[in-house]
């Protein structure tokens, strides 16, 4: 059985804000490591993976593979219920038909229990190959949620140029022009502001802004978000989740071609 | 315009 407790509720609440947009069903696929998703947007161009450690739950039990088959926008519903702040407990048998919520707030003697039911969903797993990067760019989420909103403006598509000198974001459409670049610096007091580039040769690939900006949903869940790029393979857009268990948000968005 | 590429013709299934 699956027993798994987070702290904060916020936490289930925004990832599940971050991908309802480009995922309607999946399975959250539960073993003694934790809690991971994977899933491709219904027109198959970009991919979500998740992984929740069991080290970003206290406790976490599960002694089988369970596989959680949830339709979002019904988890949605019930996780309304649940305030930010609130301690949630998810609970699942070994071959469930419900997943079972409990929201506990711990000021107000309050404790509020959801059942929700799951469904069979044969979903495909793809193979995400381990890949070096030739460009990996750390900057500030909210910085790059920014860029992609105010492109998204001028045009459909961005192209994301990285060379030594930095990063350029650029768009063009039947308006006109726009671009954004940063250089890399470090901001010494606060850390979270840096943009950090980290180089082993140009890249230069477009990439649809409706995706870019449904990524940005993550946005609050993380201060910085890393983008990796190589030539002719998918962008990497990643969020850490609950600080320093290695649990993450990522976004993988195939490339346009031709022009 | 350009092409959207699919991320399953980079990804192959498991």
């Amino acid at each position: 059985m699956l027993e798994s407790r987070l702290e904060q509720a916020d936490l289930l609440k925004k990832v599940v804000e971050a991908i309802s947009g480009l995922v309607n069903d999946c399975n959250f696929d539960c073993n003694d490591s934790g809690i991971a998703l994977q899933a491709m947007d219904n027109s198959h161009v970009a991919l979500v993976s998740m992984m929740l450690k069991a080290e970003a739950f206290s406790p976490y039990r599960c002694d089988r593979n369970i596989a959680l088959g949830i339709n979002l926008s019904s988890l949605t519903k019930v996780l309304r219920a649940a305030q930010s702040s609130d301690i949630l407990t998810l609970k699942a048998e070994d071959a469930p038909d419900v997943v079972n919520l409990v929201f506990e707030s711990s000021e107000k003697d309050r404790i509020s229990e959801y059942d929700l039911k799951l469904m069979d969903i044969d979903q495909e797993h793809l193979g995400i190959p381990e890949t070096e990067y030739a460009a990996s760019i750390s900057m500030p989420s909210n910085e790059f949620q920014r860029i992609c909103k105010d492109l998204m403006n001028i045009s459909e598509s961005v192209s994301i140029e990285c060379t030594k000198e930095g990063v350029k974001f650029a768009a063009a459409g039947d308006i006109g022009t726009g671009s954004v670049t940063l250089k890399q610096h470090s901001n010494v007091d606060k850390p979270e502001q840096s943009v950090e580039i980290d180089l082993s040769e140009p890249v230069a690939l477009s990439f649809s802004l409706k995706y870019l900006v449904n990524f940005t949903k993550a946005t609050s869940l993380a201060s910085k978000v890393k983008l990796s790029l190589s030539n002719e393979v998918p962008l990497l857009v990643e969020y850490e989740l609950s600080g320093g268990n290695s649990s993450y948000l990522r976004f993988y968005l195939a490339p346009k071609i031709g022009d | 315009s350009s092409n959207q590429r699919s991320i399953s013709s980079f990804f192959t299934p498991k």
